[in-house]
């Protein structure tokens, strides 16, 4: 799975979210990706979020929404992947990442997975990461 | 004014150290893609397409070129994209050959009533707006087919690629 989410300088918001799925799944088995407020959620007024992981837990989680949920009472947009991460795992013991900016341009990636591939760019300069921490 | 952002992933998994650089260096190209886009005039969603764009081109990305493959070894795609000034939004789901299954789903935002197209439905929408099919061995890697190969049970790939604890009981699907 890829994903972005962008926030202009008049903090307009956008996501996107694009899959193959998951090796060896039923035909027609569709995931989180395509489902608002699952695989992707944005909305001017908090923010935007793409996600990825197992996409069956993120589907009862409503990730992405969880996540703009939690940034829209003031939490850090950090904390906010971290609570949504954490809440899906605590209940439903599913695993994936995410990335996020709020609509003031903080910027947020976190996973629960070993791994995510991550790279972002503010104020020209390029920000990346693939390992915890 | 903000000062803008683009923020892009590759998925989050157990990537394994063979594909960290390449993973990498697809992930800042990506990123610069949309940035790109995004100082140069254009939108928020443009910017965000044209990042997804570049990820569904490299093969190293489960998306677009480089999709998984189903049990019976065929790429089926989905892809979602939304506007947070209007909250339209745009998806596709178990879209075949296309390359770029996110600019059907720009389409379905901005030129249908809907949310979301699935299945033949979908793959005929996006013919009747001019997006070119392809042929489905050119979405399929090798790494694709080996993976498949590897796990040939759903529950097990999630295991193996997502899970970092204990193995679960029943993921209570397939």
């Amino acid at each position: 799975t890829v994903g972005c989410v962008v926030v202009d300088r008049e903090g307009h918001t956008s996501c996107a979210t694009s899959t193959g799925g998951i090796t060896a799944k039923m035909p027609g088995r569709v995931g989180d990706t395509p489902i608002v407020g699952a695989g992707g959620f944005a909305d001017d007024q908090v923010g935007a979020v793409s996600t990825t992981g197992h996409g069956e837990a993120i589907m009862k989680a409503c990730l992405a929404r969880h996540i703009t949920s939690v940034m829209g009472t003031g939490e850090s947009v950090k904390s906010s992947i971290q609570n949504g991460l954490a809440h899906m795992e605590s209940r439903i013991k599913g695993f994936g990442g995410a990335i996020a900016v709020s609509c003031k341009g903080e910027v947020g990636t976190h996973f629960s997975t070993p791994r995510m591939t991550w790279a972002y760019i503010q104020a020209g300069k390029l920000h990346y990461g693939i390992h915890p921490n | 004014m903000v000062e803008p952002v683009v923020v892009v992933h590759g998925g989050a998994w157990a990537v394994p150290e063979e594909l960290w650089d390449e993973s990498l260096q697809g992930v800042k190209a990506a990123a610069r893609r949309g940035y790109g886009v995004l100082t140069a005039g254009g939108s928020s969603v443009d910017a965000a397409e044209a990042s997804v764009v570049c990820l569904e081109d490299n093969p190293v990305f489960d998306a677009g070129t480089g999709s998984v493959l189903t049990f019976d070894e065929q790429v089926e795609m989905d892809a979602i994209i939304i506007d947070g000034t209007t909250m339209e939004a745009g998806a596709v789901g178990a879209i075949r050959n296309v390359l770029n299954p996110v600019k059907v789903a720009r389409l379905v935002m901005e030129k249908t009533d809907h949310i979301m197209l699935v299945g033949d439905g979908a793959n005929k929408f996006a013919a009747a707006h001019g997006v070119q099919e392809v042929d489905p061995e050119v979405l399929i890697t090798s790494l694709a087919r080996q993976t498949l190969a590897k796990y040939k049970k759903y529950t097990s790939t999630v295991y193996h690629l997502f899970n970092k604890t204990e193995k679960p009981e029943t993921s209570g699907h397939e």
